[in-house]
């Protein structure tokens, strides 16, 4: 019933 | 040149068990105030981050800002090779493509050098910003392990809702639920059993045991950890490194579909 979200949709690529 | 001294050798030992799970290469970046180390996983879930100050360091030197890609399976089978106590002394020229890590005996009676391949990662470093976290837990180490391992018994995701109350870590799946519930600690005899909550708001998130399993292989390095949530934003899981760093392990949510 959950998904696992990516890290890289919360913190920004530098 | 580029030389760090490590007196308590078994730090840098617990620090490779404590990732070499999670990543298989990465980037150790050297510079004047220490080294540090910032990975994703191969599916971009958790990140760690490796702080390691070079004040802590019993040497330390390095003339020049120095990136050493490694593979941690060959780093953490070197570091293998070193005794618990000994002293580990990692050293590279300036642009070498090896890494030299010498062991000596407290005695200084054997002296092991080993040299490693350097590789070029092409690495994504991630902008982490600046987090006012509405719920920060500390609580022991050990205590944390063992609940992910319980937890882990009953389903693949452990949910962890703080609030002024204490913590509450619950899973559910096939065979049942489990729950556990700790308690801010009122009075204790030793720091690092306490459990202490500060919190702003409370909190409820949902995450993967796989990778929280994972994170508790930090354990051996510092008897608290801390746990810092905010609604909607990735997990912090943060051990100290002896006096010399910390290690931080990011962790995404699960959200409902």
């Amino acid at each position: 019933p959950n998904h696992q979200t990516s890290l890289s949709s919360y913190f920004i690529k530098s | 040149m580029f030389e760090a001294r490590l007196v308590q050798g078994s730090l840098l030992k617990k620090v490779l068990d404590a990732i070499k799970e999670l990543l298989n290469e990465a980037s150790w970046d050297c510079a004047d105030s220490g080294i540090q180390l910032q990975a994703m996983d191969n599916s971009h879930v958790s990140l760690v981050s490796v702080n390691l100050r070079a004040e802590g360091f019993d040497k330390y030197r390095c003339d020049r800002n120095l990136i050493m890609g490694m593979d941690l399976t060959s780093m953490s089978k070197i570091l293998k090779c070193a005794a618990n106590d000994d002293i580990i002394t990692m050293k590279a020229q300036d642009n070498a493509d090896t890494v030299t890590f010498i062991f000596e005996s407290p005695s200084q009676e054997k002296v092991s050098d080993y040299e490693m391949k350097l590789m070029n990662l092409d690495q994504d470093h991630l902008g982490i910003p600046e987090t006012d976290y509405a719920c920060v837990i500390k609580l022991p180490s050990g205590e944390f392990a063992r609940i992910c391992r319980d937890l882990s018994n009953f389903g693949e995701s452990i949910v962890i809702a703080c609030s002024k109350e204490g913590v509450k870590f619950s899973a559910a799946g096939d065979i049942g639920t489990g729950n556990i519930k700790l308690a801010q600690t009122s009075s204790v005899d030793k720091e690092e059993e306490a459990v202490i909550i500060e919190m702003q708001e409370p909190v409820t998130l949902t995450f993967a045991c796989r990778y929280l399993n994972m994170f508790t292989k930090a354990t051996p390095l510092s008897p608290q950890v801390s746990l810092s949530m905010s609604p909607d934003v990735p997990l912090v899981v943060e051990y100290s490194i002896g006096d010399i760093g910390q290690i931080q392990y990011f962790l995404a949510p699960k959200i409902d579909d």
